[in-house]
Order: C-alpha cells, then sequence, then structure tokens
C-alpha cells in the first residue's frame, strides 16, 4: 500500500472506510 | 460550492505527469474530483453505482498517454438484498472468502494494525460492484484502448446499456463490467481525463447527464458524436 500512488491509497482508504460506516450504522437488508 | 462557481473556465487540455499527474493540474486535486464525482450521481434521478475519474497522463513524450486512476466514489446499489434470496453456491462461497480475505488485508495495510473479529466489516459480504470498483483501481488503459482509452481517442462519449450489449463488447472492461452485474456503464472523455459511471440498472443516454459533466468537469467535447 505504501508503494501505490498517493491518488490510489487515498481512494482505497476512502472506499474501506465508507464501507465500514455504511455496515456499522445501517440496519442489514431492511 | 456551487459546480458552476468551483469550475474555473474553460482551461486549456492539461496532461499529467505519470507518477503523480494531479499535481501538475491546480482545478482537479483530489479533493476536488471527488466532490465532483459525488455531485454527477449522489443529485442523478439514474441510480447510478459508482463514478471513477481516469486520469490521463504521459509516461513519455513517444509514448501513448495513459488512463490510470484518479478517483472514484462508489455509492453502491439500492437493492442489495438481492443476493439474500440467491443460493450460496460453493462457487459464490470461495469467492466471498477470497474478496474477504483481500479486503482484510487492505484494511490492515492501510491502518497499521492487524484487524480481525467476526464483527469486522469486512466480513460483511463484498458484493461484485464492490469488487469491481476496488479492482478498477489496478487498471490502467493507454489511448486508444478499453472503453475509457476509447472514448478519450475518439472524443466521445460511449454509452453502453444492456447486459446483451456490454457482453458482446470488443472491450474487455465492458465485458468486465457485465460479469460483476452491471448493466450500463459510459465513458465519457474530458481534456485531460475520462469519467466512467456504471450502474446495475438499465439507464440510457440523457442530455442532463451529459451537460452535468460538461459543467462539473468541463468539457469541450462534441456531445452530438455519440
Amino acid at each position: 500500500v505504501a508503494d501505490l500512488p498517493i491518488a490510489r491509497r487515498n481512494s482505497l482508504t476512502r472506499f474501506l472506510e465508507k464501507r465500514k460506516d455504511r455496515i456499522t450504522s445501517t440496519a442489514p437488508y431492511q | 460550492p456551487t459546480p458552476r462557481s468551483s469550475v474555473s473556465p474553460a482551461p486549456a487540455p492539461v496532461t499529467g505527469i505519470a507518477g503523480d499527474p494531479l499535481k501538475s493540474m491546480p482545478y482537479f486535486n483530489q479533493e476536488s474530483l471527488q466532490q465532483r464525482l459525488q455531485t454527477l450521481i449522489d443529485g442523478a434521478r439514474e441510480g447510478w453505482t459508482y463514478a471513477i475519474f481516469w486520469q490521463s497522463s504521459v509516461v513519455d513524450f513517444a509514448s501513448p498517454s495513459v488512463l490510470g486512476w484518479g478517483d472514484g466514489y462508489y455509492k453502491g446499489e439500492e437493492d442489495k438484498n438481492k443476493r439474500k434470496t440467491a443460493s450460496f453456491s460453493p462457487d459464490f462461497i470461495t469467492e466471498q472468502a477470497h474478496r474477504k480475505k483481500v479486503l482484510r488485508e487492505l484494511n490492515s495495510l492501510i491502518s497499521g494494525t492487524q484487524t480481525g473479529g467476526e464483527n469486522d466489516a469486512v466480513d460483511e459480504e463484498v458484493t461484485d460492484t464492490e469488487w469491481f470498483f476496488l479492482i478498477s483501481m489496478t487498471q490502467s488503459f493507454v489511448n486508444g484502448s478499453g472503453l475509457p482509452g476509447l472514448a478519450m481517442y475518439s472524443s466521445s462519449p460511449i454509452w453502453v446499456t444492456g447486459t446483451e450489449r456490454l457482453a458482446a463488447s470488443h472491450c474487455e472492461r465492458a465485458r468486465q463490467a457485465q460479469g460483476f452485474g452491471l448493466q450500463t456503464i459510459v465513458c465519457i472523455p474530458s481534456a485531460n481525463g475520462v469519467v466512467e459511471l456504471g450502474s446495475t440498472e438499465l439507464i440510457f443516454q440523457t442530455a442532463d447527464l451529459m451537460n452535468k459533466v460538461k459543467v462539473l468537469f468541463n468539457f469541450n467535447i462534441d456531445m452530438g458524436a455519440t
């Protein structure tokens, strides 16, 4: 990950954080 | 900021430098790109699943330009519970195990800590579109090659709607998208890259989207040549 270009590393970090937020903040599969 | 006030007027075509292409483009830092991508699909009537900006850069001046990952915004699809009614085949379980393992490792590398435990978010199903978005970060396209590369080369939007059309495409990316459940994929060129949108829904070409893209990304392309 440290070798990733900054744009990809930022996008990856954002994607993982948003995914975690989405999963933990919503009741699953309503 | 509203799109019009945040976009500088008609910059000349700019091509970045491989390695850190965004540095050479003051109007297109990654924060700005993220806002534009979000604005593009969060406010849309259509249900777009993701938007990606493929950034044009030059490896050396004797070679064609390359479209690499600039930034992306994953919104997801509305009906995520469809999968819950599907049968969990051995292939599905194996594939999910692989995806979760990769996400767990990426999480660990990004956060710099060991992750684990049953409650970890990565243990939630990794959907096909999440996976497609994720592996897109590893891809790049030579100008003229692949769906984004063709849009860039022709300076014309490419809009592919329907499973059959995606599956029959000459472009590997279109076929790959179809394999991951996408039904619409659109590539719209700009002066310094290509905006790609994908959806699990059938979405047909609209002038509204073209205009929004034109405003947000400040294009100078022939909208009639699709």
